[in-house]
């Protein structure tokens, strides 16, 4: 059967390792200890967050370490996400409709 | 329409990854990429266009802190072309800079851009028929994607809330024997024979390091992260003889 659910995460000694690594790979520094501190927290959500998704994942796509490890979401989708489409422009769909042109 | 469809397969249709490090501009990168395989297509020219143009010279010239592919479309049209990008290189600061349009050599343009109808087998059709398009996704699972078909619902990832541009190049279907192989990296560690899923193929922005060699795929059939929402091409084409008219006595 499937080991879904049965793996508890790295744990801190593995988790530490893991970051390190991650620091590595993707040439992180950061300016001091608390920064490095947060950021270790963060990357250790994100390590959650990914098993969680591979849980939910309908698919078989794989989730885990990335090059965005070290982000929050909302630093994630500010710094590479677009603007929401159809917020700041008022775009719908009814182009054609009776209401094109009203405004 | 053909069962797959993969211009990365056509010689020098797809321009190489690109990486938008710290410019929020993925709608001026999906546009460019689209404009460059449209040009492939239709011509047989293989053109890289300046990113950087797209930015500088964006109506509300902000490019690096987000954007829409329709604006980098209207940006061409008002420029009448795009500059090559060895000639207007991309910064990448995150800054923009005055708008050089008019400096340099134009290397490609388009004729329109359109919005196709929101369908996953319509752009499927003219995704086969016509080449590859820009589409808007929701871009919350990309953080800790790594490979293989993501297949979300609509409480995982919203198809409503649609926030990063990309370039739909393909599409597919997965053998059934595939996935579910896990890597030291991932949480995935044990097998299990899957039936085939459709999926499309995505081009993105954040260099060819990051996912499936800077590519990604999401399901197809579920409208997945709001893929069908804003589905936006632009129009290469030969023009058309003019056709005679002839005005009446």
């Amino acid at each position: 059967g499937s080991l879904r659910g049965q793996d508890p995460g790295p744990q801190p000694q593995e988790l530490k390792e893991v970051f390190r690594l991650f620091q590595m790979q993707y040439n992180r520094s950061y300016p001091n200890p608390a920064e490095h501190a947060r950021r270790l927290d963060i990357f250790a959500q994100n390590l959650a967050k990914a098993q969680r998704l591979q849980e939910e994942d309908l698919g078989t796509a794989e989730f885990g370490v990335t090059q965005f490890s070290d982000l929050t979401e909302e630093e994630f989708v500010q710094l590479y996400g677009s603007r929401v489409a159809g917020e700041a422009l008022g775009v719908s769909r009814k182009v054609g409709s009776e209401e094109w042109g009203e405004s | 329409q053909p069962p797959t469809c993969d211009w990365r397969n056509k010689p020098n249709t797809i321009s190489p990854v690109r990486n938008q490090r710290h410019c929020n501009c993925c709608w001026a990168m999906a546009a460019a990429g689209n404009i460059e395989a449209l040009w492939a297509i239709k011509f047989n020219r293989s053109v890289e266009v300046s990113v950087q143009q797209l930015l500088d010279c964006d109506r509300c010239g902000n490019g690096c802190k987000g954007g829409f592919v329709w604006d980098a479309f209207l940006t061409v049209l008002k420029n009448r072309g795009l500059a090559s990008e060895t000639d207007y290189p991309f910064d990448g600061s995150g800054k923009t800079h005055r708008c050089l349009a008019e400096k340099h050599k134009k290397v490609a343009w388009i004729q329109d851009f359109i919005m196709l109808q929101a369908c996953e087998q319509s752009i499927a059709r003219h995704l086969a028929t016509q080449g590859p398009i820009t589409v808007t996704i929701n871009v919350k699972l990309l953080q800790q994607y790594q490979k293989g078909v993501i297949k979300a619902t609509p409480t995982t990832c919203d198809p409503r809330h649609v926030d990063h541009s990309v370039l739909l190049v393909g599409f597919g279907k997965t053998k059934s024997v595939e996935g579910r192989q896990g890597k030291a990296a991932s949480f995935r560690s044990y097998t299990r024979p899957r039936r085939s899923m459709a999926y499309w193929t995505l081009k993105n922005s954040w260099g060819p390091h990051w996912g499936e060699e800077g590519y990604f795929r999401l399901h197809r059939g579920s409208n997945t992260c709001g893929i069908t929402k804003y589905p936006v091409t632009a129009i290469v084409d030969i023009p058309k003889k003019k056709q005679q008219v002839s005005c009446p006595p």
